[in-house]
């Protein structure tokens, strides 16, 4: 899977 | 959740709060761009989207709330309850040049083409260019009140402190945001000349007034 976003963020 | 992140999003609050408490106590939204305002809900909706499909944390989803809620309030003072304080003559960005491109920018850059992905690139960019019909409008009338100076300062650090949290975050957990992290540099950069005077005259005590 390529780049991921941290999902966390707002 | 690291120190600068959470800072940032206390001052994104405390933007919001100081927002409505100038609508009520002054009775007026003169001086706030409803052009700007309305942009914050469409970034918000854009983004929070997610609240349907994924639980992060009780924090997380209280805060994607919180910033849903209080944006279409806002827009709701501004469009019906204090409508008559609402001079629409001078704020007059054209927001369409804005929308597009970030359309076409969250169509080339996203972590996947899918809509909820290609939606949440979108509200990045939008979220870094949405402050402009303001800017704007604050260049038209030269000057604002005190208080709408203090709104745009806290809401100008949300973003300017979530770049220590980004290099944090790489240090610490190898992580990067390369959309996020290009956006915010934009968004806080288009806040520098406003920092400035904001420093330098409603910081020392003066007015916030630009130079003719």
């Amino acid at each position: 899977d390529p780049a991921v976003r941290p999902k966390d963020e707002l | 959740m690291n120190i600068f992140r959470f800072l940032g999003d206390l001052s994104h609050l405390a933007s919001i709060f100081i927002l409505l408490h100038k609508i009520q106590t002054t009775r007026s939204c003169r001086g706030i761009s409803f052009r700007t305002q309305a942009l914050y809900v469409v970034v918000f909706i854009a983004r929070y989207l997610d609240l349907f499909f994924r639980y992060v944390s009780l924090y997380n989803s209280a805060m994607k709330l919180f910033f849903i809620a209080s944006s279409c309030y806002i827009l709701y003072l501004m469009k019906i309850r204090y409508r008559p304080t609402h001079d629409p003559s001078i704020d007059t960005f054209r927001v369409e040049y804005l929308l597009a491109p970030c359309l076409i920018l969250a169509l080339i850059f996203n972590y996947k083409f899918n809509f909820a992905e290609v939606l949440w690139s979108f509200s990045i960019w939008l979220e870094a260019v949405a402050i402009l019909p303001q800017l704007f409008m604050l260049q038209r009338t030269g000057e604002a009140e005190n208080i709408t100076t203090h709104y745009l300062a806290a809401l100008g650090a949300y973003r300017a402190l979530y770049i220590p949290n980004w290099i944090y975050r790489y240090f610490t957990e190898g992580l990067v945001d390369p959309i996020a992290v290009t956006a915010g540099i934009v968004q806080t950069g288009l806040y520098l000349d406003f920092f400035y005077v904001y420093f330098t005259k409603v910081l020392q005590g003066q007015k916030f007034e630009l130079p003719a």
